[in-house]
């Protein structure tokens, strides 16, 4: 999961979740 | 599934499609053939036009390095990599528009992104594509492939395969409402490495190609083969990402200030 840190949180929040 | 059921799968992801893509095919063509009542874009030729038009060129995510034309060729890669960023966002939006994908193992999910997006980015910048150029930055500028091809090795050898592909793909003329089955069915691939439960996945792929081949029955009524053309397609754009991230690995060894998007880091990691 710590892998694919951003991609889990993009994938699991619906709105701007990251500072891209 | 019942012909009504996959013509709304295919208008519903045409709207997602719709919502979360901001250029589509239909306004990229429309700048590019000049038909448009919008500003004609700002074109990139030269190093010195690369320069002029960086002022248009989102770039969030640039450090502010000094503007000498020596680096222009790696700020304007990390611009490039700012963009992909947020395009990586917008498919995982799309993704998620899927029906029943949201509802797959949260680890498969993350694997189909991983392995799906780049091959849907490639997809997505054909219709931004002539034989001549490509638009960039939501359509402003559009950046000459002679351009591209004089820059520096390895940069030059970058988009020259995306070209290929595209002025081929480009042939088969698809609308902005066939790209959206496409996509989908490209970011359902039961086969990527490592997916835990790939039955839910391949049941899901097959209803949308359901929907995509009756789609294409209806909109190109005279375009033999479609369909199989299509899904032809498939098989070239896994060798070109095979190729794009051997060459991003080459450029990490070799260039020293090079900065790589930790969201195009992690997709790239361990992907081929």
């Amino acid at each position: 999961k710590e892998k694919h840190k951003i991609l889990h949180q993009l994938l699991q929040n619906s709105t701007s979740p990251v500072d891209l | 599934p019942e012909a009504a059921d996959l013509r709304a799968l295919a208008r519903h992801l045409y709207e997602a499609y719709l919502k979360y893509f901001p250029l589509t095919k239909a306004k990229a063509r429309a700048i590019l053939s000049g038909k448009t009542g919008e500003k004609v874009p700002f074109v990139i030729h030269d190093m010195k036009s690369l320069m002029e038009g960086e002022q248009f060129i989102n770039c969030r995510q640039i450090p502010s390095l000094d503007h000498q034309q020596q680096v222009s060729t790696l700020r304007f890669f990390h611009s490039c990599q700012s963009r992909s960023a947020e395009a990586v966002r917008e498919v995982t939006e799309f993704a998620k528009s899927i029906p029943g994908f949201i509802d797959l193992d949260l680890n498969d999910q993350v694997t189909l992104l991983k392995y799906g997006v780049i091959e849907v980015l490639i997809i997505m910048m054909s219709p931004l594509m002539n034989k001549d150029g490509t638009l960039i930055s939501y359509g402003q500028i559009f950046m000459t492939r002679e351009f591209l091809k004089s820059l520096r090795k390895p940069f030059c050898q970058m988009m020259e395969p995306k070209f290929e592909f595209s002025v081929k793909f480009n042939t088969l003329e698809l609308d902005d409402s066939d790209m959206a089955l496409f996509l989908a069915v490209i970011i359902l691939s039961g086969d990527r490495p490592g997916l835990l439960n790939v039955k839910p996945i391949e049941q899901l792929q097959e209803t949308v190609l359901h929907s995509l081949e009756l789609q294409l029955k209806l909109n190109h009524p005279d375009s033999l083969q479609l369909f199989a053309k299509l899904l032809q397609k498939m098989t070239d754009l896994r060798q070109i990402v095979t190729d794009h991230v051997h060459l991003i690995e080459l450029l990490k060894k070799t260039e020293v200030d090079m900065f790589l998007h930790p969201l195009l880091q992690e997709i790239m990691k361990d992907l081929y």
